[in-house]
């Protein structure tokens, strides 16, 4: 099924 | 301070209801396009967006930009004291401690105040890319609802298949497997239950159903949602509704 990834792998702060 | 006047409480009901289960305290953050807020779940697997452009608000009246900090259970308890046709008015002020929430009726023979305390929220926010997606499919969010109503009862994860022939929405479980094809048709007379797909490349994403089905929960938003896909990026599921909108993204799953 794969790893869950995070949305904070792909968005980054501001 | 802030004076937003909206002429349909059942909007901001609608959108509370969407995003209260994913996140709890947030802020609404009021400039001058009017009230957003961008908040992520727990895990950080999930981020929703969402915007009440102030065109949708009359009037919309905003001396400084202000961050309202906001538990959203709280809020809903507010909301509940409102009915949907009534007008609701949110009123706060520059450094506010509170949120004051008017609802009236149509008739005008009925005023409802309350006053919503506000908490400091630090919110981490993100830049969200801009991005061309490789495949973007928009159909009946009630369509949508309920694939993911279904497959949950078989699987944690489904995969995402955008082909030129259609959208696959598949999954494999303890009990079976299972999957739901939409081929593109265009509904003449009801455009809103029409399936278009605009695909530039072949995309196959694995996604949590647990997300997918929270986000289905936005559905009462708009009959129409909207799937952006690209490979290893997170989905972007979009309700827009007159004048504004709520959109989730969803990380991934990858490899195996």
């Amino acid at each position: 099924e794969g790893t869950q990834s995070t949305i904070t792998q792909f968005f980054e702060g501001r | 301070m802030l004076e937003a006047r909206l002429e349909q409480a059942g909007v901001l009901k609608k959108v509370v209801d969407a995003i209260r289960d994913l996140v709890q305290d947030i802020n609404f953050d009021c400039n001058d396009s009017g009230i957003a807020l961008q908040a992520m779940d727990n895990s950080h697997v999930a981020l929703v967006s969402m915007l009440l452009k102030s065109e949708g608000f009359s009037p919309y009246r905003l001396d400084r930009n202000i961050a309202l900090g906001i538990n959203l259970t709280s809020l809903t308890k507010v909301l509940r004291c409102a009915q949907n046709e009534d007008i609701l008015t949110l009123k706060a002020e520059d450094t506010p401690d509170t949120l004051s929430l008017i609802f009236e009726n149509a008739e005008n023979d009925r005023i409802s105040e309350y006053e919503l305390k506000l908490m400091d929220i630090d919110q981490e926010h993100l830049g969200i890319p801009e991005t061309e997606y490789a495949a973007a499919i928009s159909m009946p969010s009630a369509e949508f609802q309920r694939i993911c109503r279904d497959l949950i009862q078989l699987s944690d994860s489904v995969t995402i298949e955008a082909s030129k022939e259609g959208v696959k929405f598949s999954c494999s479980g303890d009990i079976g497997s299972g999957s739901v094809t939409l081929r593109q048709q265009n509904n003449v007379d009801k455009p809103d239950l029409s399936t278009k797909i605009e695909l530039t490349e072949p995309v196959t994403l694995t996604f949590s159903l647990k997300y997918l089905v929270n986000f289905c929960k936005a559905s009462a938003l708009s009959s129409v949602v909207t799937l952006s896909l690209s490979n290893e990026v997170p989905l972007l599921v979009e309700y827009a509704m007159g004048s504004g909108f709520v959109r989730f993204y969803l990380a991934p799953k990858i490899g195996e």
